[in-house]
């Protein structure tokens, strides 16, 4: 499906057919948690959600006309913010928790048995807060999501890029995605000079997200480092994609 | 990232 030929209608109706299912992590550990069982929790559910993921980014329209090094360096990139982002729409009704999934709601405070995890905890709590403030809706968040994928690295949308035809397909794609939010906001009911005011504030939340993931980037890097969990796989695949880009 | 690969390039769902 070409994104050209779609309209913004049609755009969120596929993204909204495109959604992942919700995932569970299935043999819970006990509680209280220790440092392992929780990372191993949280691992293992990321791993998970991570194979949904890529079926998802391939049912976002025009996504796979990209050049498959486009797909996989945009996937790479993204992949723990397009996990935060849907953690925090699941907690957006639940003030002080995390939702990662059905069977595994956790308090802030449970992050204490975590070096390191109550820094980002914090975030997402904070940026979840900032989602409940500004009321997002449902096919925002779809918008937003889908933004965050075809955004997420600048190579394959700079000139003189390894594939020119890729870089003008992921063009229009942005283009189309951004027409779309613009749709879901107008459709709100919003005045009109109010419009700008949402589409900039629903922006803005990306650079925090971005912020985020780069902090749990590093640690979950630190906590596979230091041998705290077994990382295998995709996850350890996509975890060792994103380390390597950055140097 | 040859899993991601293997996701990508299959047409199953």
């Amino acid at each position: 499906i070409y994104p050209n030929a779609l309209s913004p209608e049609q755009f969120v109706i596929t993204l909204i057919e495109a959604e992942p299912p919700n995932v569970l992590l299935m043999n819970r550990p006990k509680k209280p948690f220790t440092e392992a069982s929780m990372m191993m929790s949280l691992t293992k559910l990321a791993d998970k959600e991570l194979v949904h993921m890529i079926g998802w980014a391939k049912k976002i329209p025009g996504f796979v006309e990209l050049s498959l090094f486009d797909q996989v360096r945009l996937l790479e990139s993204c992949w723990l913010e397009i996990l935060m982002v849907g953690l925090m729409w699941r907690s957006i009704e639940h003030p002080g928790k995390l939702i990662f999934a059905a069977d595994l709601i956790l308090d802030r405070d449970e992050g204490k048995c975590v070096e390191g995890i109550l820094e980002i905890f914090d975030m997402l709590l904070a940026t979840t807060s900032r989602l409940r403030d500004l009321k997002l809706q449902h096919k925002e968040y779809l918008c937003l999501k889908a933004m965050i994928l075809l955004n997420a690295n600048m190579f394959p949308l700079a000139m003189g890029s390894n594939d020119p035809d890729s870089s003008v397909k992921l063009r229009h794609l942005l283009n189309a995605i951004t027409d779309a939010l613009v749709w879901v906001i107008a459709k709100s009911g919003l005045p009109y000079r109010q419009q700008s005011n949402r589409l900039a504030n629903l922006l803005m939340l990306l650079s925090h997200v971005r912020h985020a993931s780069n902090k749990g980037m590093e640690h979950l890097l630190s906590m596979r480092c230091k041998n705290v969990v077994p990382v295998y796989d995709l996850l350890l695949e996509m975890l060792n994609a994103n380390t390597l880009q950055d140097h | 990232s040859h899993k991601l690969v293997q996701l990508l390039a299959t047409t199953a769902e």
